[in-house]
């Protein structure tokens, strides 16, 4: 564990409150699109439900096995809060991501670029695969209603720090201790590369007191 | 070697 990878973490925890505290709020004007993607969300929901096949067999610290937990349980209660509980504030009209595109491919890539031809090894590949485009749909939403509340885009910009940090720490872990790993690198790459004209927004107009606006 | 078996990130 290093500094990078251990605020990287911590921001991605962040990022899962910041959402939470959006969606208390959000039920306070029930009716009112939450500008949340339901698709984003059911994808991490799947995301850290297959990488996470190992929580049992493979103990790393109590650190890793927490973090899995509650991985694995905030994103399903999220999806559970946005299709039972506050189901009327999500406006499916604005969610139009073809979602099935990117399992499908993240599917395929999986079964023919992967470490080993394992279940459990083809189920996390898939995973880290599926987690570079599993923001395309929150993105999407965002291109469409062209702004978005300050919350929300507070929440994009720790999961874009989130995936930043995680670059870093590659990079400070193959000069430390020679660490490698193509799949992860790659995916991560592209992961973060989608954030950029967010970022760009985000500093430029968000962080100066400016709506979030596209031009 | 299982390549699970050294996968310590998140």
């Amino acid at each position: 564990m290093n500094l990078f990878r251990l605020v990287a973490d911590l921001m991605h925890l962040v990022s899962i409150f910041i959402l939470l505290l959006k969606m208390q709020k959000t039920r306070s004007v029930a009716g009112r699109c939450s500008r949340i993607s339901f698709k984003t969300q059911a994808l991490y929901a799947t995301v850290f439900l297959t990488r996470y096949t190992d929580l049992f067999a493979n103990f790393q610290s109590l650190y890793n096995t927490t973090m899995k937990v509650f991985f694995i349980a905030s994103s399903l209660y999220i999806v559970f809060l946005m299709k039972f509980k506050f189901k009327a504030t999500n406006d499916p009209r604005l969610d139009t991501f073809k979602a099935q595109y990117v399992v499908g491919g993240a599917a395929a890539l999986a079964l023919i670029v992967n470490y080993a031809f394992t279940v459990q090894e083809v189920l996390w590949t898939f995973s880290i695969y599926l987690e570079a485009v599993a923001i395309l749909p929150q993105l999407f939403m965002l291109t469409k209603t062209g702004e978005a509340e300050v919350i929300t885009t507070h929440y994009l910009f720790a999961l874009g720090t989130y995936r930043g940090l995680y670059l870093v720490n590659w990079i400070y872990r193959y000069w430390t201790e020679y660490y490698v790993d193509w799949i992860v690198w790659i995916a991560g790459a592209v992961q973060t590369g989608l954030y950029c004209d967010f970022f760009y927004i985000y500093f430029t107009k968000v962080l100066k007191g400016a709506k979030f606006e596209l031009p | 070697q299982d390549p699970h078996a050294k996968k310590d990130e998140l």
